[in-house]
């Protein structure tokens, strides 16, 4: 089990470090093991540093720097351990244009490469224009929800109402 | 395994039967403020096992049942099914189809089915956790839980691995 | 001190009344002071109904309407006791469209009645058309601050500058 | 009371002397991820006195000493100003101008002075939070706060209420 742990944290570095680069546009960022030489105790560390700034602890990134790890720790976990599904509710309200594309292309990409069925929860038009299909939810019934396909110009016309 | 289709019945603002149809790629959520996206996310969480009501921002595991609205009464129930394809060890081969469902009743507790046999909320949980094989089935990032990630504590976030591996 | 604080309660809770109805284009908000009957040691509980729904205890609400709840609570306080400051950070981040437009024409009325100023840190073009002036932070030199004045089209594009 | 202007110098990105003019209405502050909008907000609310470094996302108040960059050093030194025009009770007429300012030194603590003069960090806290007269100065609703309110438990609600009354 321990030798486990270990084999999937490398796993797991190994992607974080090219997510962390590919959804920054540079920096680099790295986990590491640490406060214990048990693998199975020990604290998993997320050691980032955004391109051009300083090696700083990870608590003083920005509100959109720390989305960006968090997924880039997410879609990690997904390349070293693939999974059928995964489940985003609004991962992108703190990212700019900028990195919202980054997530949009990672997020595409690791669904071809591991198959992975997305649902993502968005209210960005630049995520919703990524998405293979559209569903939206309308209460045009107050109080009770309803499901329907719509088109990218009926989701974008979809925030403004109310 | 894969998620096929997920199904909803009286599960929060989701009053009348609503299904979800789950395929390839990326598939977008979208509506207005309070419409139910976030109610979609939970139900799924929801048969999949959740045992924490404030997992699922509620008090208690009743407060999922749908309470009515202006112009209707409040239900007494509430249901979600969740279909996959196998293979799922034990239970489907490559191609089968599996049905998990959850039910609950105002004043009794949630009743589980796998392919409508009665089951207990341990045997679905085991089904998406299956540690013995290293799978996991999937994540779910809720709400506001992205950039807490990088504020958790080191240890929390070494479960997440221990989850995955 | 007790007598002072039955005051400014009452006043807040008018002022909370009006702005969630406005807020949230309907249904009803109120406070209450609950679990003692000294308020110095009572809570203050959010009593909050969306148009349309059902009465539920607030923490069932959306990750918007938790945030017009919020700015509907920040203004009553503002209202009944004004105050020459005002910061707010990103508080529009989950709002949609609609909603964003209503939290921006009572924002400024607050601004015209109290005399407040704002500072309003936001990624939102909606937002930023309803400012009276629009200062820009760019890093062109990596890892440093600057600070500039900029016009509407040049803040809306700021946030795809990576 | 008005705040009419801050001006940092070493203060976490900001590592130029850089003044901010506070006016009438409402000023936007606008930028991409990471460019300091947070960092301008929390200069503002440590100049007035905030001595807990997790309210500023730091584990030690010298974390807000500008660290360096790609091309540039660490310095030493992180300077915040803020101009107000009274009246401040005990400390200015009506129009007249009050600046408090708060520097830290790596190594060493801070220092506060008002008006150039060397004052307490009790001193600065109490001139904005003038409880005796009833006057609130200013409300800082940080990054992610606001949804909160709506989730802290009631006695933490009551609090804000004490504070305004
Ligand atoms: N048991 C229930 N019965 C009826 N309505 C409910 C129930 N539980 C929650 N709701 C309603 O569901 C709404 C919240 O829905 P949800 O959180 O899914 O919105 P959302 O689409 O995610 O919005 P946002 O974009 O703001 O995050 C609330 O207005 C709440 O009143
Ligand atoms: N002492 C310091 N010296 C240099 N840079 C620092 C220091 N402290 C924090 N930073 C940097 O400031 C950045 C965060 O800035 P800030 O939180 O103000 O961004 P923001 O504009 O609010 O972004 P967002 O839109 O994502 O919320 C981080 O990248 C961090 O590395
Ligand atoms: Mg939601
Ligand atoms: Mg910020």
């Amino acid at each position: 089990a321990r030798v486990r742990l270990l084999e999937t944290f490398r796993a797991v570095d190994g992607h974080f470090r090219r997510l962390f680069a590919e959804l920054f546009g540079g920096g680099e960022g790295r986990l590491e093991l640490a406060g214990a030489d048990d693998p199975r105790v020990a604290g998993l560390e997320m050691v980032v540093r955004p391109p051009g700034k300083r090696l700083q602890h990870a608590g003083l990134l920005s509100g959109g720097e720390k989305s960006l790890a968090g997924l880039a720790l997410v879609f990690a976990f997904f390349l070293a351990r693939p999974a059928p599904l995964c489940v985003l509710d609004e991962v992108d309200a703190a990212l700019d244009d900028a990195n919202v594309v980054r997530f949009a292309d990672v997020m595409a990409r690791i669904a071809r490469t591991t198959g992975t069925r997305f649902l993502v929860v968005t209210h960005h038009p630049l995520t919703m224009a990524r998405m293979d299909r559209l569903y939206g939810i309308t209460m045009a019934e107050e109080g009770v929800s309803r499901l329907v396909s719509v088109r990218l110009d009926e989701a974008v016309a979809l925030r403004a109402s109310a | 395994m894969k998620f096929t289709r997920l199904a909803l019945s009286g599960f929060k603002s989701f009053a009348d039967p609503t299904e979800l149809a789950i395929l390839d790629g990326l598939t977008g959520i979208v509506g207005p403020n309070g419409c139910g996206k976030s109610n979609l996310v939970e139900a799924l969480r929801w048969v999949m096992g959740e045992g924490s009501a404030r997992q699922l921002r509620a008090s208690g595991m009743e407060e999922v049942i749908f309470a009515g609205s202006r112009w209707r009464p409040p239900f007494d129930a509430a249901e979600v099914a969740l279909q996959l394809e196998g293979p799922v060890e034990g239970l489907a081969g490559p191609g089968e189809e599996l049905v998990i469902a959850r039910r609950v009743v105002r004043g009794e507790g949630s009743v589980y089915r796998i392919n409508g046999r009665e089951a207990r909320a341990r045997d679905v949980r085991t089904l998406f956790a299956d540690a013995s094989s290293g799978a996991r089935s999937a994540a779910i990032i809720g709400q506001g839980a992205i950039a807490a990630l990088v504020d958790v504590r080191p240890d929390e976030r070494r479960r997440l691995l221990e989850e995955a591996a």
